[in-house]
């Protein structure tokens, strides 16, 4: 069976420093 | 550089006061989050579950069931995999905007007030 | 029951935004309008912002580890064969992912900041603009907007403020110069004509101006007495084109100058400068004055003696600037010191505490003195 479907679970959930937003970043 | 933000596909949702109560909003949005990696074929194969809808090809990984009662959620995961979670309501909803490169434009299509959020370890499927 | 599917393509480009009360209400009002902006051009990469007609967001990314699928309901061409469903009902509905997000907008209301890079200033000659304007890379009040982080409210509360002015649709500045010009021939022109400083419309007080004026060298301008009356009056409320002179704010203006001019070498009794500054105004102009309407403008070196003092001279960092001031008068009233510290009170404290975490205070009679510590 090739077709894999699963969830690699993560122990934690990490939320990032924020940062400021460039324009380009909006269309890419 | 400026852009506007085009809120008309959410103009009917936003003049009848309607927002999302339950797993999908009004327009038909869901929003899943589940606290890992959720690896999917990217590939077609020819198997039951890779299927056409209009220029879409996709592939069905998972099946969920909300209790409504108890806003308890769960998730099977390919044939293997369960994972318990539960409807949550946003902090703040989430407007769902759509960056069209093509032609520079910008569209606010939906809110999220709720999503179905999984952040248990999968249980084997017994 | 419902089926999940993904999309073996997804699309990336959907972002997930946060909305505040606020913005939930912008949206909700039919008549207002959202925009993306950001300074500068499209190569510049400024940070970007969310406006309304008068409110600024900034955006800041907030990056996570989770998976976050975008999902949406769709009714399959063909019915969906299933080998199991696990112990559940038949599944009723089916959705399929198309797109996937790592991160999320959140919103952060800011004080917008209009953006003058490239905005000239015009000191009144009568060549500007050059013929073909291609020095200027803001051809427009629109080209001006579209290029500020800012919204439409906030970037024309700033412009009026600083003496913004069109000239042949170019936007510039009216150099401090010009403005004292154009300021004191409109008071004269005004009061000439016996026109109402509580309301003083434009089309009247641009006539006024140029009764005999050689129109050929002429170079106030019904959009320079515009920004004149922006800068030193107060919109009528529901009458367009129409200003209440703001008598204190043009006396301050006077006498600010009138500082620059008698009391910048070395200082002057108030006396005399009291005199000197009431000179400066048009004949029999009304305005009330009172040195305390200048502090933040000036020092005392010796005794009650003023001396002009900018704050664009003074240093940027808090202690060294509280140093250069108390070299310069060794003891203050707070009253005094506080307009040259303020600006520096980022953290919004009270100016009293600010000021004690670097200086010493002392009741002497009924006043606080601020000295060194």
């Amino acid at each position: 069976d090739e077709i894999r479907i699963w969830v690699r679970y993560k122990e934690g959930f990490s939320d990032a420093v924020r940062k400021n937003v460039a324009w380009s970043s909006l269309w890419s | 550089p400026s852009v506007n933000v085009s809120k008309r596909q959410l103009q009917t949702l936003l003049q009848s006061d309607q927002h999302q109560t339950s797993v999908s909003t009004p327009l038909g949005n869901m929003m899943l989050e589940i606290q890992g990696d959720l690896e999917v074929p990217r590939q077609w194969h020819e198997d039951q579950r890779f299927t056409t809808d209009g220029e879409h090809q996709m592939v069905r990984w998972g099946l969920l069931h909300i209790d409504t009662a108890r806003n308890n959620a769960t998730l099977f995961v390919g044939r293997k995999q369960r994972l318990l979670g539960s409807l949550v309501k946003l902090d703040t909803p989430l407007g769902l905007i759509k960056f069209n490169q093509q032609d520079g434009t910008v569209e606010m299509q939906d809110v999220f007030h709720y999503k179905v959020l999984f952040k248990s370890r999968p249980l084997p499927i017994m | 029951s419902l089926n999940l599917h993904e999309r073996l393509s997804t699309d990336g480009s959907f972002r997930l935004l946060h909305l505040t009360p606020e913005l939930l209400e912008v949206l909700k009002d039919s008549n207002s309008k959202l925009q993306f902006k950001a300074a500068g051009n499209d190569e510049d990469d400024g940070d970007v912002v969310l406006c309304s007609r008068d409110k600024t967001w900034l955006l800041r990314q907030k990056n996570h580890s989770n998976t976050v699928m975008l999902m949406h309901e769709f009714t399959p061409e063909q019915e969906t064969s299933l080998e199991t469903t696990f112990g559940l009902p038949n599944p009723t509905s089916d959705f399929a992912g198309f797109a996937r997000t790592t991160f999320e907008y959140e919103t952060k209301k800011v004080s917008g900041i209009i953006n003058l890079d490239s905005v000239p200033v015009h000191n009144g000659s009568l060549d500007f603009p050059p013929a073909d304007g291609q020095d200027l890379p803001v051809k427009s009040m629109d080209d001006l907007l579209a290029s500020s982080a800012c919204s439409e409210k906030e970037c024309l509360s700033q412009w009026n403020q600083l003496g913004g002015c069109t000239v042949k649709g170019y936007p510039c500045i009216l150099s401090s110069d010009f403005l004292s010009k154009a300021l004191h021939v409109t008071l004269m022109s005004a009061m000439a004509e016996s026109l109402d400083f509580s309301r003083l419309k434009l089309d009247e007080t641009f006539d006024a101006v140029n009764k005999d004026m050689d129109q050929d060298s002429n170079p106030y301008t019904r959009e320079v007495i515009k920004t004149t009356l922006e800068k030193y009056g107060k919109r009528v409320k529901d009458d367009d084109d129409c200003w209440q002179l703001d008598q204190k704010k043009v006396a301050e203006w006077y006498g600010i100058r009138a500082l620059r001019k008698y009391a910048s070498q070395s200082s002057i009794p108030p006396a005399e400068f009291l005199i000197k500054w009431k000179s400066t105004f048009p004949p029999y102009a009304p305005f009330d004055i009172e040195i305390e309407m200048l502090r933040g403008w000036f020092f005392r070196p010796t005794g009650s003696n003023l001396q002009y003092l900018s704050k664009n001279t003074l240093p940027s960092d808090i202690k060294e600037r509280f140093k250069m001031l108390f070299k310069l008068q060794s003891q203050w009233d707070m009253d005094d010191i506080a307009p040259f510290v303020e600006e520096l009170n980022t953290k919004g404290l009270k100016i009293d505490v600010f000021i004690m975490k670097y200086a010493r205070k002392r009741r002497v009679g009924k006043k606080f003195i601020i000295s060194s510590r």
